[in-house]
């Protein structure tokens, strides 16, 4: 019996639960060693990232600092060069600027368009040289009007007198305005207080007007070299300088202002010419003389009778 | 230890997405670097 008690106490188990928890407790152990093995190498990327990240960062300023010092110093050479003439910054070169700025239009870009907008004005200061001509009108010394009739119709808009000159100064523009935008200013000449100073500015885009009212003018205008008022004489013209014409049909005398004096005989010639060539192209003037002949004649047969 | 490996895996997470947005901006600065050089050459 104590065999069998003794025997009872002995413990006859496998215990083939302590291998098993060994093998949990070394399974836990390499997941976590994994783990941070794993956390530290994820942690040197990111290191090695943010250090990447500043150092191009850097790069990037440094290298946008750069451009704005070129784009600086290119709008300052601009500026000197067309400071002298312009003082106002014009629209057109701020947007030429600022496209540098923000869009990183390179800088011959921003030259090219500040050399064709250099070009635009000097083409517009030809173009408005060209369009301005100076006719010279004789006139009755009585005749205090300032209407020349020059075969177009005007419409005065205003009058003011100037300081260097006691004669008045009327302005007129073209009966067709707004459609023709050609301006005209009269003035008595200091030197000659029957000669009409009229400038016209621009050209008519519209023929001359044929009912002309030429018979009872006291003066007209022959263009002599330079640009006339007409829109065909006009477009002739190619002078920079304003072009000067003188007209006497109302007496023999020569015009005494010092600028349109003509003196020569073959100048004088060739201004009857065409002042004939200019009349017998004009119908009224060829009726007028008809019918003045005409009349003369009639008048001699009467008389012989 | 089973709360010390949650933890870790956390933290992982937690560095793994920082570098994720790490890469994207630095991509992203590396663009505007290349263009701009692009533009002063």
């Amino acid at each position: 019996m104590d065999q069998y008690s003794s025997s009872s106490l002995v413990d006859t188990s496998l215990d083939l639960t302590i291998g098993v928890t060994r093998m949990r407790v070394d399974e836990d152990s390499t997941n976590t060693n994994a783990l941070v093995d794993e956390l530290n190498r994820v942690r040197a990327e990111n290191k090695k990232l943010s250090e990447m990240l500043t150092l191009m960062c850097d790069n990037y300023n440094v290298l946008r600092k750069q451009l704005m010092e070129y784009v600086n110093k290119s709008n300052m050479a601009e500026r000197d060069q067309i400071s002298p003439p312009k003082k106002r910054k014009s629209p057109v070169r701020d947007d030429a600027i600022s496209s540098a700025v923000i869009g990183g239009v390179s800088e011959s870009s921003s030259t090219d368009q500040s050399d064709q907008y250099l070009c635009k004005k000097q083409r517009e200061k030809t173009v408005v040289k060209e369009k301005v001509s100076r006719v010279y009108y004789k006139t009755e010394a009585s005749d205090t009007t300032l209407v020349v009739k020059d075969g177009y119709q005007w419409r005065k808009y205003g009058q003011k007198v100037t300081r260097d000159n006691p004669s008045p100064r009327a302005y007129f523009k073209c009966a067709c305005a707004p459609s023709c935008s050609v301006k005209k200013k009269v003035q008595r000449s200091v030197e000659d207080q029957s000669v009409l100073v009229a400038t016209y500015e621009g050209e008519h885009n519209h023929p001359m007007p044929s009912q002309i009212d030429s018979n009872n003018g006291l003066n007209r205008y022959v263009p002599l070299g330079g640009a006339a008022p007409s829109a065909a004489a006009a477009n002739s013209s190619s002078s920079l300088a304003e072009p000067v014409t003188t007209v006497d049909l109302t007496e023999s005398k020569k015009v005494m202002s010092p600028t349109s004096r003509i003196d020569f005989p073959e100048v004088q010639k060739l201004l009857v010419e065409q002042m004939a060539s200019s009349l017998t192209k004009d119908p009224n003037f060829t009726a007028a003389l008809a019918a003045a002949v005409t009349g003369r004649l009639y008048q001699q047969n009467q008389t012989d009778k | 230890k089973e709360e010390s490996a949650n933890e870790l895996r956390e933290e992982l997470n937690r560095v793994n997405s920082e570098n994720k947005k790490l890469t994207e901006m630095l991509a992203t600065v590396w663009e505007n670097y290349y263009a701009l050089h692009h533009h002063l050459e």
